[in-house]
């Protein structure tokens, strides 16, 4: 496609469309979008994060990252999306444009570029990092289990070969570390929200104990109102509470460890489906998936916007 | 290339936490390769596992004599891969 408008919103793409379109965008919104590399993957593939943007340095900041783990094709192909409305709709939807004319949004679209180009070129199922663990014929990390708090943990595996394999140390994974050392050096993000799939939630700290986090009744209230709009397109039901209540025990996740850097707004979504199609989720879901969940992160956007702490 | 001819994902769902430390037990079995899309952690919520074609017979004999209910989820996990690739090659046709 020669531009993002040419672009097929409506099918999954391999990580070089993904990156051309990101090139795209920059290139039709100069004024508004730009990329930053934050880092190389562990086979040294450039770690790219759109930035949205209209003012000065400095800002309040709002983090949503897709692609994290790598056969959950539905997250990035939905990110895509989102980064196409954010530039349609500035200007004309005045939530969002109240939103950027205060806050920046990044956003990385393949977290996981090593397991994402994995998924297309060998295993459909691919879920880690692409690291070689020495010691072990098997490959790869859980990237959302190698992060600092709940690391080690009884939710996550010290089995390389296991989904769940939390990694040979904290932030061992260039994937993570990378997007540590950004968040470290922004130092005012208020919001950080990592996208998944599947089942359907609205997960928010903790995920490695049943202990409520400080925020624990605003969150809450925060995911029932951002469900409800995400339940009002296409009635697609959703649950949400705490990681450790709502799924299962996870540790040295992503939303934990941005909750404890002192990001309040931390949220795991975690897409559809609901137990017809799983990870294969077909490609004439993508548009709505996408829609729907895009009201949801306005309303969790809007509240950071408008309680900025 | 990896392919998944047969495999299958069930969707089992739990009655009580005895079934959920089987489940685990089974998860153990590495030559199964069984494959959790849903984990076993708590009885309200359902399990999705990808069960390789070769292990098919065993996981389901073993959750037949637990009396454990599952259901058939991907009846063939290829198939909706190929239905998957055929939607990419007809988009870059188009395109």
């Amino acid at each position: 496609p020669r531009t993002t408008d040419d672009y097929d919103y409506t099918n999954y793409h391999t990580l070089s469309e993904i990156n051309s379109f990101m090139d795209m965008l920059v290139q039709e919104n100069p004024s508004l979008v730009s990329k930053i590399v934050i880092g190389k993957s562990y086979e040294g593939r450039d770690l790219n994060v759109l930035k949205f943007s209209t003012g000065d340095t400095k800002r309040p900041g709002i983090w949503i990252d897709t692609g994290i783990h790598a056969r959950e094709w539905i997250t990035p192909a939905s990110g895509t999306w989102f980064a196409k409305k954010i530039v349609t709709d500035y200007g004309r939807d005045p939530v969002l444009t109240a939103i950027l004319d205060k806050i920046d949004i990044f956003l990385e679209l393949v977290t996981n570029p090593d397991g994402y180009e994995y998924t297309h070129t060998s295993n459909r199922m691919w879920r880690k990092t692409r690291r070689i663990n020495s010691g072990s014929s098997c490959i790869g990390v859980d990237p959302n289990r190698n992060w600092g708090t709940g690391y080690g943990g009884a939710g996550s595996s010290s089995n390389p070969c296991s989904e769940t394999y939390r990694g040979p140390s904290v932030y061992s994974e260039p994937e993570v570390k990378a997007i540590v050392d950004f968040t470290k050096s922004h130092g005012n993000l208020k919001a950080f929200l990592t996208i998944h799939s599947y089942s359907q939630m609205l997960l928010y700290p903790y995920g490695d104990t049943g202990a409520l986090c400080v925020d624990d009744a605003e969150l809450d209230e925060l995911a029932l109102k951002a469900t409800t709009a995400l339940e009002s397109l296409y009635g697609t039901k959703y649950t949400y509470g705490s990681t450790f209540k709502t799924i299962y025990q996870a540790s040295g996740v992503t939303t934990d460890w941005a909750y404890d850097e002192g990001i309040k707004y931390s949220y795991t979504f975690e897409l559809r489906d609901n137990g017809r199609y799983g990870f294969i989720l077909p490609a004439n879901q993508i548009i709505p998936t996408a829609q729907e969940t895009w009201l949801a992160l306005m309303v969790i956007m809007e509240h950071t916007k408008n309680n900025l702490y | 290339k990896e392919t998944f001819e047969g495999h299958q994902v069930l969707r089992i769902t739990l009655k009580d936490e005895l079934e959920i430390s089987l489940l685990k037990e089974l998860s153990e079995q590495e030559d199964l390769q069984l494959d959790f899309w849903r984990q076993p952690f708590y009885v309200e919520l359902p399990v999705d596992v990808r069960v390789p074609f070769h292990s098919l017979q065993a996981v389901r004999a073993f959750l037949g004599y637990h009396e454990i209910h599952y259901e058939i989820m991907i009846q063939d996990v290829q198939d909706l891969l190929n239905e998957e690739q055929r939607e990419m090659m007809r988009s870059r046709i188009f395109q």
